[in-house]
């Protein structure tokens, strides 16, 4: 399973819609300070069933939709839309005949959320487990934020254990 | 479960001994557990020896050090249990070109079965990636992508 | 106290106010006091408005941008007070090529009446600098000085 | 005031005598991972009489003696010296004839710690006042370590007011 694509509107910097191909392979993402790389580890977090603003770095949920800048005005919706490509056999149970799952989130100025899976109406929950059947949670251990790195080794020895318990 | 956890715990321990010299260019590394006896609730401690140096604690470790043992710790694990992608922020920010350019090798032999998404300001690191994505705010505070041509880095 | 306090808090501001724009190319920057009544338990909240951007606290900031909002602050404090000498252990780290620029423009500026040692892996810096000193390990956990020629950098 | 010369022996790994001269300016270190950098700043922050062990990376005070390496035996005693240029009129009081002064700070394995001013036998309460007057002690503003620049945007609002209080 790999991230196919990536679809962007009205998360955090991302007012106009952007996508974003990703083939197997290393991807590199660049760009100057302020930029909004760090913009785009968020919007993946997010649409993977992601429950806490202030691990996307925001006080209220509200804060990851565009809030506006010089030239445009606050929006009232962002959207992100993940295309994963599955191989043969690995989709989790409910999707095995899919070579492609769409998953997308989206987010309402008035606090409404909504939830796909295949165009879909779904729970967060369906997306978080979707996500954990295929050993990957918007918390994993292979998603590491930015000065995050460190985290692991400053942790307590108890804290660390949980980095084998997701691979146990 | 406690057999599960052992288990991975061995084969983790298996490839930090084998990856953490690889990127240090020598040295040992190795995995313990606090308390054997108690597999659900025990700790895990690192303990790493860089390359002619003495054995020590993870206090006395450079930043650089720091950065490359964590690095280490968690390819040990992707390699145990490869999640289907991996996601790294501006992680090579503390390393020299050296230790940068042993992390970009490893990352180029674990993208053979896994996906890499890389953030990065290091040109090293922007050469040897596959696919290079730029991201701009020409008009102030409005993201977009620039198609950013490979031949301007290599 | 509280007079020299709210003296000094003022002149920082002052200065905040010109440096901040200057390290970002644009922008606004700006101290507040959290309770101006109670000068002697009062705590400092910093707004910052990136050029082109709306006004924001400090947590949407970009790590990049943090650092230099952390830079433009300490620099302030610099102006008001210099202490004799500043020493800066890999700040630059997080910064893009064109904020590094303007970071070691505004160093050399300062360097002129104070003292600044800087330890850095980012080339740019090293390019500008008056001294360079070299490091190295030749001998393994043993450390010693290089003369490193200026001219290799710049 | 400036920092004249820095002559380091035995601290952590600078097990063979160096010595750095600074002039005024921006001076640059630099160097491979591991290979002492940081070092160097904590050998300064210990003359200037840096009391905690943990601020210098250290379990104990005695970790920044050199421990030995593959090549090198453990060896007893560390020590750092700080030549301080000082410009006419600048000195602290009681140092006010001196246009340089000498700092230096000894361990040995035993315990047991030695201070001196200009070669004369002192405490460290002595050093830490030498530098409080000149605007300057171990833990100022303006000597930020390694991954701490944002631990001043990080604070809550009350723990920033030390920044200004400093230069009050
Ligand atoms: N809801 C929002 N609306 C508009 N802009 C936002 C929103 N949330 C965050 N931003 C903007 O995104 C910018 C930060 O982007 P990001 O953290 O992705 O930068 P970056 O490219 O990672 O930079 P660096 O290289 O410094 O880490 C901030 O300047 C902030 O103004
Ligand atoms: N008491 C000691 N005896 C011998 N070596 C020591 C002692 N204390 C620390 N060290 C060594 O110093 C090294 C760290 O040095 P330092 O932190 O200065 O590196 P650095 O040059 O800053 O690297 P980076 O660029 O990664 O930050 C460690 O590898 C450690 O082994
Ligand atoms: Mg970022
Ligand atoms: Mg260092």
């Amino acid at each position: 399973m790999i991230i196919k694509q990536l679809e962007i509107v009205g998360f955090k910097s991302f007012v106009d819609k952007v996508s974003l191909q990703f083939p197997q392979g290393m991807n590199t993402i660049v760009g100057p300070n302020g930029c909004g790389k760090s913009n785009v580890f968020d919007a993946i977090r997010w649409v993977m069933g992601e429950p806490s603003a202030k691990s996307l770095r925001g006080g209220s949920m509200e804060d990851v939709i565009f809030k506006g800048s010089d030239t445009r005005k606050p929006i009232g919706m962002a959207e992100v839309s993940l295309i994963l490509a599955v191989e043969e056999g690995q989709a989790p149970e409910s999707y095995r005949n899919c070579s492609e799952i769409m998953v997308t989130r989206r987010l309402f100025r008035n606090g409404e959320s909504e939830y796909y899976i295949n165009k879909i109406r779904c729970r967060r929950l369906d997306i978080q487990e979707l996500f954990m059947d295929s050993g990957m949670g918007a918390k994993s251990y292979a998603i590491i934020g930015q000065g995050n790195i460190e985290a692991v080794l400053n942790a307590k020895p108890e804290e660390r254990r949980a980095l084998i318990e997701e691979a146990a | 479960t406690c057999r599960r956890f052992a288990d991975a715990f061995e084969k983790i321990n298996e490839q930090f001994k084998k990856v953490l010299p690889r990127l240090f260019c020598g040295g040992k590394g190795e995995l313990c557990l606090t308390d054997e006896k108690n597999l659900l609730e025990t700790g895990i401690e690192v303990t790493v020896q860089p390359p002619g140096k003495k054995l020590q604690g993870l206090d006395l470790l450079s930043g650089g050090e720091k950065a490359l043992t964590a690095i280490a710790l968690i390819f040990s694990t992707f390699m145990v249990r490869p999640s289907p992608f991996c996601l790294m922020d501006e992680v090579d920010a503390p390393l020299d070109d050296a230790n940068t350019d042993r992390f970009n090798s490893l990352i180029k032999e674990l993208a053979k079965k896994s996906q890499f998404i890389i953030i990065t300001h290091n040109k090293r690191t922007m050469e040897v990636c596959d696919t290079l994505y730029g991201v701009t705010m020409e008009e102030s505070g409005v993201s977009k992508l620039v198609s950013v041509r490979l031949t301007d880095f290599k």
